[in-house]
């Protein structure tokens, strides 16, 4: 049974994540268009692609801070703890959202309203197949699950309260944060998906694929830098190695 | 931690 405080934070939790969707829909649709030049090759167009993906990455990272922030328990935590905690997770939910567009019929990711991409415009926007290929190998998975608002607001909560993210001080008041997220999860399960007991290992495993692609990521991020394709100074922030 | 200076002004921006 969800207790009344469960069944409360998880309407917040999906309120939350709706409200900061909304918010960064207009924003979305001023960032650098995705240029119809038909020559894959053209180098302005594959700068424009760049700027075009990395533009929706910021949005994504500023759509995640401000769910983090409405999270129960988060601003409870010093900055810093929140700081390391959404510089490593920043990520695993960009890859969850991402995840959240894919379109089995046109293998495709939506990011804005009629705009998907394939495997292909990915490459085209200067990433490497060694990462593209695993980010739709997984969002295929995750479309497999079905999971709704509720469920991958639920994940996305236990994702970002993960006590073993480098440099995180207070363990335990993370792990503890984390166990009400965790339990409000099984409990949810239980009573949405009655027959389905394996729904709820499946979902924890998926975050343990999450970090096998967080490494993939980091080598995509060194490739780039090879490339001396420049991350734009958030993006760079948090992902960039800096010495 | 290195400073985070974006990072942080996102967290700090709704709260002033």
């Amino acid at each position: 049974k969800l207790t009344p405080e469960q069944l409360s934070m998880i309407k917040k939790l999906v309120a939350a994540q709706q409200q900061c969707n909304q918010r960064s829909f207009t924003d979305r649709l001023k960032v650098t268009p995705w240029p119809q030049v038909p020559d894959p090759n053209n180098r302005e167009a594959r700068q424009q692609r760049f700027a075009h993906f990395t533009e929706l990455a910021i949005i994504s990272v500023q759509e995640i801070v401000d769910f983090a922030k409405q999270l129960p328990g988060f601003l409870e935590l010093t900055r810093e703890d929140q700081i390391a905690l959404l510089k490593t997770s920043t990520i695993e939910v960009m890859l969850l959202e991402t995840s959240r567009r894919y379109n089995p019929e046109i293998e495709s990711i939506t990011f804005l309203k009629d705009l998907s991409y394939n495997r292909d415009d990915f490459a085209k926007a200067g990433l490497q197949f060694e990462f593209i290929n695993p980010i739709f190998e997984f969002s295929k998975g995750m479309n497999e699950l079905q999971l709704n608002d509720a469920e991958y607001a639920l994940l996305i909560a236990i994702n970002i309260f993960s006590a073993d993210r480098p440099n995180v001080q207070d363990q335990s008041l993370v792990e503890r944060l984390q166990h009400t997220y965790v339990e409000a999860l099984h409990s949810y399960i239980c009573i949405n998906r009655p027959n389905d007991r394996l729904m709820f290992p499946r979902m924890l495993m998926k975050l343990v694929s999450l970090r096998t692609l967080s490494s993939v990521h980091s080598e995509q991020v060194f490739a780039l830098r090879l490339q001396d394709k420049k991350l734009p100074p958030l993006l760079s922030e948090i992902w960039d190695v800096h010495e | 931690v290195k400073d985070h200076q974006l990072l942080r002004y996102l967290l700090d921006k709704d709260e002033k």
